[in-house]
């Protein structure tokens, strides 16, 4: 299926990838 | 010893690889020359650090554009992706500059990654967003501007994701009418 995500899934992500 | 789940340490995939395009003008050098590629990126995560290391649109100079489209797409309108094409197009006035262009923008970058216009997704080619002195400009480029029924669900979703006025008029626009106008308005060929 098609890979669709929310705005707030993608906001809950903004900080996390910076400190992995 | 902690268990580290497959969600820890796998990134999250998107529907579409996507390209960041920059747009500087100067005017000793030509338009294509002035284009430049920033990166591409196909995750969550990927989007994310891209997005953080990068100047927000109202930092940057006048004249300047950030593009971002699928991969193999050129945010021209001579591209045969954009060619029959046209565009969502929301024009700020000056005051939005501090105070919604950058809101706008996000919001229109996590719409495109998040496939969020359900099944009319596959129409979209990507966004632009051009600071100028005038005021400046958002836009979401799609594929058919006679695609009627995509182009006004996806105005009217977009609409309600940045949280416009029902009041609030936004206009699509072909660009075959946009790159041949003679005044400074194109007509729109639709409105939300």
């Amino acid at each position: 299926g098609k890979k669709r995500y929310d705005r707030e899934f993608l906001l809950g992500f903004q900080f996390i990838a910076a400190s992995t | 010893s902690e268990t580290v789940t497959p969600a820890q340490y796998l990134k999250h995939p998107l529907q579409n690889r996507w390209a960041l395009w920059y747009f500087k003008n100067d005017k000793t050098k030509g338009w294509t020359e002035n284009l430049r590629l920033i990166a591409k990126f196909d995750t969550v995560e990927d989007f994310w650090a891209l997005y953080n290391h990068i100047q927000q649109p109202s930092k940057l100079l006048f004249g300047c554009d950030y593009c971002l489209f699928k991969d193999g797409i050129k945010p021209m309108w001579e591209d045969d992706k954009n060619k029959k094409g046209g565009r969502w197009l929301m024009t700020l006035n000056k005051q939005q500059r501090h105070n919604d262009l950058d809101r706008y923008w996000l919001e229109t970058l996590l719409c495109l990654i998040g496939e969020a216009f359900d099944e009319h997704s596959d129409e979209v080619c990507g966004a632009v967003v051009n600071v100028r002195p005038k005021g400046d400009k958002i836009a979401i480029w799609t594929g058919n501007c006679q695609n009627r029924e995509a182009i006004v669900s996806i105005g009217q979703l977009y609409k309600e994701r940045l949280g416009l006025s029902l009041k609030a008029l936004i206009g699509y626009q072909s660009h075959d009418d946009t790159s041949s106008k003679s005044g400074s308005t194109t007509k729109n060929l639709f409105s939300v």
